[in-house]
């Protein structure tokens, strides 16, 4: 009865909060809320690492500044928030 | 703090908004509560006035939507993004929309308002005890006709006291019905209905229409959510159905099995594997009070704060007693400036040819008064004094007042120097003595008595026999025949009409004798034989056992907004 229960994720018909990786998460994050330009795709500014846009955030959240994509910084990715970016171009 | 690029701004301060739709959600007045709510916050620190048009093009357009809604920057389902708002502008600039996959209440699990029964439109009170058995959700156990109801009251089996809930079968909102109840079957594009569809339609809301068939008549209504309904998924509206298999298993609830965002979840058949119909349990919902006071805020010119607890941080957090952060209100003053002054009041000219708005005392000549149309009853949070005289409620504020009958019918507003000449404009408290119906009016240390249009006073309330350090009297509730309670915070007195003197043993502690109402109620009277002790725009109601039958609005219950 201690073992462990085998867990299955499900993709859900129109369930449009896929069941993304941390990684694809945080992409998409950084860029809806303007810590990474999308215009950076075409080449038409100076690409912003990632490491620097996640500092950028973390310092808008008050979180310690790693740059990197840890756990306190997946958590506050996934609260409910406004619309509005954070970082305008 | 932060502001727009080029510090955007409105370039007046009389602010227009208007409510595009409803979300299904909540009733509609308590939508237009919290909208009202959500702009006064802004309004309270600023010059800016915020008026409400009913058509035509507003400064802030305010609309529910789902996913792609009409703007470059769709929704994306129950959580995650909640709203947004765009900053000072013309068009779209300016509008805020507000994701109808979330679950709109008021922070703390379902709002819902009553219809009919015989609780006058009270909240639902959950849970609620109906035949010795608890129910935390609306039911339409005792019925026969399926009309889904709940307790206003934790004991139904004592009170009685009950309402219906919103339903399709009750109501419809938004549409072409003004409002009819849906009527099931109904014939769309040739096909029976027996309940709400979002068939026709690429929003996603469920609508019916509001005669036996939408293809001759074209008549219909959008349905509102029942407190049961799923929330998003792809079976919005629908309840849960228990028991129900997923992945071969039988669940009797909800679920996050299948998730890894934890978040619970039904099937609203009872086969998900086959089906595949689904949606979220209800939760405690997000505020749209809270949401709308923060998009309002871009709407008039504010970025996002990266302070944590300002209002305009970009993170949703439910807070119970909401006050505007330091943060805030230096950033929108630095755009709008602060507020100065009382809140104007309008000049009172007069003439000697038309009607007249106020009755006046017999002159021989009718006066017109001219009162400000935008001093609404139903947009003022705290009233200075609400009492019963000759048997109409009176809701007193800044010079004005108001009075609702027994009916309901609301009244108003009437100002104050024309029925009671000498009165200032703030009253703090009134009774009428039921014995010899004098009227007793209190105003900071000081009070008037009025026999007709006859008055005594200013007199110091020290002369009661109250002590000379108390600044006023909040409240006031007559005692039997000849006794009246005067209030102020947590004490209060018991006050003899006939000899004009409190009573010894007085004062005592609110809490002693009153026990579970707010001792900073700054109302307190008598209305139909129950206490009723007010804070903010809440009332507590008592029954003469002293208990705490009902929490409620103001405005809704009482002034029958």
């Amino acid at each position: 009865w201690c073992v462990p229960l085998k867990s299955v994720y499900v993709t859900f018909p129109g369930d449009v909060i896929k069941n993304m990786t941390d990684i694809q998460l945080a992409d998409e994050y950084l860029k809806r809320y303007g810590y990474i330009d999308v215009l950076q795709k075409s080449g038409l500014q100076a690409v912003t690492s990632p490491s620097k846009a996640l500092k950028k955030l973390q310092n808008q959240f008050g979180l310690e500044e790693t740059g990197k994509l840890d756990q306190p910084t997946i958590d506050a990715m996934k609260q409910p928030r406004c619309g509005v970016p954070d970082i305008r171009n | 703090y932060q502001t727009f690029a080029g510090d955007l701004k409105w370039d007046h301060n009389d602010v227009t908004y208007r409510i595009l739709n409803y979300s299904p959600d909540m009733e509609a007045t308590l939508i237009d509560d919290a909208f009202a709510r959500a702009f006064k916050v802004w309004s309270d620190v600023t010059p800016l006035t915020f008026r409400r048009l009913f058509e035509g093009t507003a400064d802030i357009m305010i609309s529910f939507g789902k996913a792609d809604h009409g703007d470059p920057y769709p929704f994306d389902g129950k959580d995650g993004l909640l709203a947004h708002a765009y900053p000072p502008g013309e068009g779209i600039q300016g509008d805020a929309h507000f994701d109808d996959d979330e679950y709109w209440t008021l922070g703390t699990g379902p709002a819902i308002k009553t219809h009919y029964g015989n609780a006058d439109g009270a909240m639902c009170h959950f849970p609620f005890l109906f035949e010795g058995k608890s129910y935390s959700t609306c039911t339409a156990e005792g019925r026969t006709d399926g009309l889904p109801w709940c307790a206003t009251t934790a004991d139904y089996d004592k009170d009685q006291k009950f309402g219906f809930c919103p339903s399709e079968l009750l109501f419809t909102f938004d549409g072409n019905s003004n409002g009819a109840p849906c009527v099931f079957p109904f014939v769309f594009q040739g096909v029976k209905y027996d309940s709400c569809t979002t068939e026709g339609r690429t929003d996603g809301y469920r609508w019916c229409a509001t005669t036996a068939n939408f293809d001759t008549d074209k008549k219909y209504g959008f349905c509102p959510n029942r407190d049961t309904a799923v929330i998003g998924g792809n079976s919005e509206g629908e309840p849960c159905q228990f028991p129900f298999t997923f992945l071969g298993n039988k669940y009797s609830g909800c679920t996050s099995e299948g998730r890894n965002d934890g978040k619970l979840w039904c099937a609203t058949t009872s086969d998900y594997d086959t089906d595949k119909k689904w949606g979220f349990c209800p939760d405690r919902g997000y505020s749209l009070f809270l949401v709308a006071a923060h998009e309002f805020g871009h709407a008039l010119g504010l970025d996002h704060s990266n302070i944590k607890d300002a209002l305009m941080f970009p993170m949703y957090k439910y807070v119970e007693d909401f006050s505007l952060h330091r943060d805030d209100i230096e950033g929108i003053q630095y755009l709008y400036g602060p507020k100065t002054g009382p809140d104007p009041t309008p000049p009172v000219p007069q003439s000697t040819t038309s009607s007249s708005i106020v009755p006046t005392k017999s002159t021989t000549v009718s006066t017109t008064v001219h009162v400000d149309p935008s001093k609404d009853a139903c947009q003022i949070k705290e009233f200075d004094a609400i009492t019963e005289i000759q048997k109409e409620l009176h809701f007193f504020k800044d010079g004005y007042y108001w009075k609702t009958s027994n009916k309901g019918d609301r009244k108003g507003p009437f100002l104050i120097s024309q029925k009671w000449p000498a009165l200032p404009a703030v009253i703090h408290a009134a009774f009428e003595d039921q014995l010899t119906q004098k009227i007793y009016f209190f105003s900071e240390k000081q009070f008037w008595v009025y026999t007709g249009n006859d008055v005594l006073g200013p007199r110091k309330i020290e002369k009661l026999g109250l002590p000379n350090n108390l600044d006023r009297v909040d409240g006031a509730v007559q005692r039997g025949k000849g006794k009246v309670l005067l209030f102020n915070g947590e004490n209060f007195w018991r006050l003899d009409v006939k000899a004009q003197m409190i009573d010894r043993g007085y004062p005592r502690f609110v809490d002693t004798v009153f026990g579970g109402v707010p001792t900073d109620s700054h109302d307190v009277f008598l209305y139909k034989g129950f206490f009723y002790f007010c804070r903010e725009s809440f009332y507590w109601r008592m029954n003469a056992k002293r208990q705490v039958d009902r929490v409620g609005y103001v405005k809704h219950d009482l002034l029958k907004c």
